[in-house]
């Protein structure tokens, strides 16, 4: 464990815990994207299923529960709970997630380091969890005005992501053996992803605004 | 030791 990581976990958790947060208490989840809180799901169930078969340390553990059970709630919230479904944006949603997942299950079939069925839908979730934000950022371009708690909500996971790539370098420079092409492509897709919103954000703060995405 | 694999990673 280095800063980078701890720091990216937890810029991770406080996006996950800002999320549930928002929907908890003001009961609405106006401007979030089910199609990514879905997809988000999918990636946590895929890629923790060796919580039964290895162990890596307590606080590792404890995480993987932690994002399964917010995801899960998020989505149960945005679907079940009878005052936040009827905040959801189900109109503008409009993202084909499974235009996202089909390709992504393919791509873990071809590419991949073990032809397991563990290591494959482990490859499979960090490709998915590289384009999950797609649908978010397609509902917030479409509203445009957004919420602080929802901006807040992808600039913490954009925070997360810039950490993780710090965190890579950092492990590349004091582990020997440290190289995962896999891991590293689909993290710097996903955190290139962030980039336009990011310019977006940091003008809205300079400028002291409400955060406006262009049409 | 050291596990020189991103799977510890979240």
């Amino acid at each position: 464990m280095n800063i980078f990581r701890l720091a990216g976990d937890m810029t991770h958790l406080a996006s996950v815990l800002v999320l549930l947060l928002k929907i908890h208490t003001i009961k609405s989840c106006a401007g979030v994207s089910l199609k990514t809180q879905e997809l988000y799901a999918i990636v946590f169930a895929t890629r923790y299923l060796d919580i039964f078969t290895s162990f890596y340390s307590i606080y590792n553990t404890l995480m993987k529960l932690i994002f399964l059970g917010s995801s899960f709630s998020i989505v149960w919230y945005m679907r079940y709970h009878k005052t936040v479904r009827r905040t959801y944006d189900r109109e503008q949603d409009t993202f084909r997630h499974w235009f996202l997942v089909l390709p992504c299950l393919l791509l873990a079939l071809l590419i991949h380091e073990k032809f397991t069925f563990l290591e494959v839908l482990w490859t499979f979730s960090l490709y998915l969890e590289a384009v999950a934000i797609l649908p978010q950022l397609v509902l917030l371009q479409r509203t445009r005005n957004i919420d602080n708690l929802t901006g807040q909500y992808v600039f913490l996971l954009g925070g997360y992501r810039g950490f993780y790539i710090l965190n890579w370098i950092y492990r590349y420079l004091t582990e020997p053996h440290f190289v995962h092409w896999i891991t590293w492509i689909a993290g710097l897709v996903q955190t290139l992803l962030y980039a336009d919103f990011f310019y977006y954000y940091f003008q809205s703060w300079k400028n002291n605004k409400k955060l406006q995405l262009p049409a | 030791p050291k596990d020189h694999s991103t799977k510890d990673e979240l």
